[in-house]
């Protein structure tokens, strides 16, 4: 119902930003 | 009858809390698991960090809005504790799908996200009281003004001393793990990042800096420039 732009690809999510994978 | 600015932000406020009726100001049972499987268990650090925000949170948001709002702050981070619970679940969960491991450890005890994650909540609870205006380069006004202008973003980022840059990055996770967030609250989240991005995360004092030089110096590449350029 809103157009924000998601922009992280299937293999990244807030593991990869916390540099946790 | 018509809608007004003031009839929008209670609508707002009463779907909020709606939203939170069936989250709790404590860690879930299904979040009590992801912490006990941790190589270290974070349960501790948790809520000894959300009482230490909550009481710099109240106090901060109490001295900005003067003595007729005490406790209004207590109120506002009860409610920001409850979304900070309710969208880490979400996100661990989705995460444990996409990875297949069922220990976060290492992110369930970085201190950084905890308190980016906290942010996020906390930001979505003031634009929802405050509304989303744009006033002084930050955000401001709404059904809450004229007491809360100087609460707009990026205050939160001041009174946690958090780095824009840590609190970007927990945006977008935050609004795919909420699926109930409100479209003027997407849309506000949408311009702390671009605010971030074209300004706040460019500041001398942003350990952006810091890391883009570590980036340079681990492979070939050009020098970084430096703030002022």
């Amino acid at each position: 119902s809103h157009d924000y732009h998601f922009g992280l690809e299937d293999n990244e999510g807030i593991s990869e930003l916390f540099d946790c994978d | 009858p018509p809608q007004t600015p003031v009839r929008a932000a209670m609508s707002s406020i009463q779907q909020l809390r709606v939203d939170l009726t069936s989250s709790g100001d404590q860690p879930s049972a299904v979040l009590a698991v992801y912490f006990k499987n941790c190589t270290l268990d974070p349960t501790g650090e948790i809520l000894q960090r959300v009482e230490r925000l909550g009481q710099l949170f109240s106090q901060m948001f109490d001295q900005a809005v003067g003595l007729r709002c005490v406790g209004l702050g207590k109120q506002r981070f009860t409610l920001g504790v409850r979304l900070y619970y309710r969208v880490m679940e979400a996100m661990l969960k989705s995460e444990e799908k996409r990875l297949s491991v069922q220990n976060f450890s290492k992110l369930l005890n970085d201190s950084t996200f905890h308190t980016s994650l906290l942010a996020c909540a906390l930001e979505v609870v003031m634009a929802t009281y405050g509304g989303t205006s744009f006033k002084n380069g930050g955000y401001s006004g709404g059904a809450g003004a004229p007491a809360e202008t100087d609460l707009g973003f990026p205050w939160i980022l001041d009174v946690f001393r958090l780095a824009a840059f840590d609190f970007y990055k927990v945006i977008e996770s935050f609004i795919k793990a909420e699926p109930t967030l409100s479209k003027d609250n997407v849309k506000h989240l949408e311009r702390c990042e671009h605010l971030t991005m074209e300004t706040i995360a460019w500041r001398g004092d942003s350990p952006l800096f810091e890391l883009l030089r570590l980036t340079h110096e681990e492979g070939p590449g050009e020098q970084v420039e430096p703030p002022s350029t």
